[in-house]
């Protein structure tokens, strides 16, 4: 079966995009079937992936989650790779939320669409390995949608003090999703991103994330590493960028992790 | 006259609220009046300035936003300074958007609010200096009352390639509400943050900024330094956790450059 992860953290800028388009790209070089749906409206994973976003006429998640618009219409071949796709995120998904408002069954739209989508590549004998829906740094209805969409929850904890205050949140909001939206849900992974081994800092965060989530957390935690915040600037993943950089590598080993826990559903 | 800042971005993780509370307590060690309107759910500005904001009891932004509960029945003072204060944000605050859609002039209750606080104090004989509003990384209805709010905007902008990718969706956001909402407000500010000169990207981005917005950007840029996210594991600012630090000695610099800046009204 597909598995289908949402990559959140109301927390900025802890890494969501990086990991979404890096374990996609990596499981993809590994002959998968890789879809990335881009839900933030600053279209990062979008821009990583080097498909086009920025013109309004291009149709993406706005269409989908607002309009309806099969995902089929706007989803397409990252350039690069066989088996990785994307589903880009457009200026106006920002206008999404305040419209989906008084919309009926409001956090399902996307997993309805999504749905659809998944049956007809299956149908065609072309089944979609993985999907991974990157998140904006909010919990509002683009999160809520994803949420809802999937069945495995990846958090990318950054190893800095305010990740781990911004944690029983997020967890409070899953709660609500799997006990009112989403029974299946399952906080499947955690991974622990910019990690600096030099300071204590990252050092408590990462002990203390292990000590809480021993079963959830992967082993291979992502350093910081110059390399993954140059990568997106050509359009590009670490993983085609520079393959051998200790980014990639750690990228690379956090996808095996991943797939060798591949849930028995 | 007061001067109110709005600190927004919605990249996540550049450094709103680490730019918010030093930039406050600078100015504060100084001698003068400062008030941090805490207007993010996560509320790391609250615990950087050591502000209880974890109880639900706790009446906080939440309350003054959808309940119109005057600010100076929120407003505590920040341990360890003489005039410095914060007006703290608690979980609840997650929900108040989705509150605020449905409501007549939804833009402009935090101004009303701030407005009459300000007046309190000015007859008081006791007026504030500065006003920091911290604001999550979205451009939802919680920043939008910010900028409607205040009278400058200062953009933290994080040397990273993602970085500039979003600064034409914030402009056009401010745009709109300098011609809707409030045509006082003035992009006056801008900061270069986690600035790692040894890295061509930092420098790339920095030049960028540097060149289309010369008469913005403030000279002193914030190097990437870990006291600075180590502070708030303290519950306190760089300023105090670690004066000699580059991160407080270049927060202090942009401090004084903002101060020496004040725009002649
Ligand atoms: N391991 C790493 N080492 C160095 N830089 C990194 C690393 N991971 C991510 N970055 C950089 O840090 C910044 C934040 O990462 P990213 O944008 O992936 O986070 P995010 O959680 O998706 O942010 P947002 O909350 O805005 O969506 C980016 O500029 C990215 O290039
Ligand atoms: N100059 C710096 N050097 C090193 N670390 C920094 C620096 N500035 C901020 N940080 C750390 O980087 C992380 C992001 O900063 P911060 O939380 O202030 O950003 P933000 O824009 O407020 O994030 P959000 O979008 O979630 O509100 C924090 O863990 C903070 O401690
Ligand atoms: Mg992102
Ligand atoms: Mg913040």
């Amino acid at each position: 079966a597909t598995r289908i992860f949402t990559v959140a953290n109301q927390k900025g800028g802890v890494g969501k995009t990086t990991t979404s388009v890096n374990i996609a790209a990596a499981l993809a070089m590994g002959g998968l079937k890789v879809l990335v749906i881009d839900l933030d409206p600053q279209g990062n994973a979008s821009t990583a992936l080097s498909v086009e976003h920025h013109d309004e006429a291009i149709p993406g998640m706005f269409e989908v989650l607002v309009e309806s618009r099969p995902l089929a219409e706007v989803i397409v071949k990252v350039p690069g790779f066989d088996g990785l796709e994307c589903a880009p995120a457009t200026l106006d998904l920002a206008g999404a939320e305040i419209q989906l408002v008084p919309m009926v069954s409001r956090e399902n739209r996307l997993r309805r669409l999504l749905e659809s989508y998944l049956s007809l590549r299956e149908a065609a004998g072309n089944r979609v390995d993985y999907v991974f829906i990157d998140c904006p740094p909010s919990l509002g209805l683009l999160t809520l949608n994803a949420l809802v969409a999937a069945e495995e929850l990846l958090i990318p904890i950054q190893c800095e003090y305010y990740a781990l205050e911004g944690l029983t949140q997020l967890l409070g909001t899953v709660r609500l999703v799997t006990e009112h939206l989403n029974p299946g849900l399952n906080l499947s992974t955690i991974l622990l991103t910019m990690f600096d081994g030099r300071t204590r800092l990252a050092n408590d965060v990462a002990e203390n994330v292990r000590e809480h989530f021993p079963a959830e957390v992967l082993t291979s935690a992502i350093p910081r590493s110059v390399r993954l915040s140059e990568a997106p600037s050509y359009g590009q993943t670490v993983m085609t960028y520079d393959p051998l950089s200790p980014g990639a590598v750690a990228y690379l080993a956090a996808a095996r992790e991943i797939a060798e826990r591949a849930i028995d559903i």
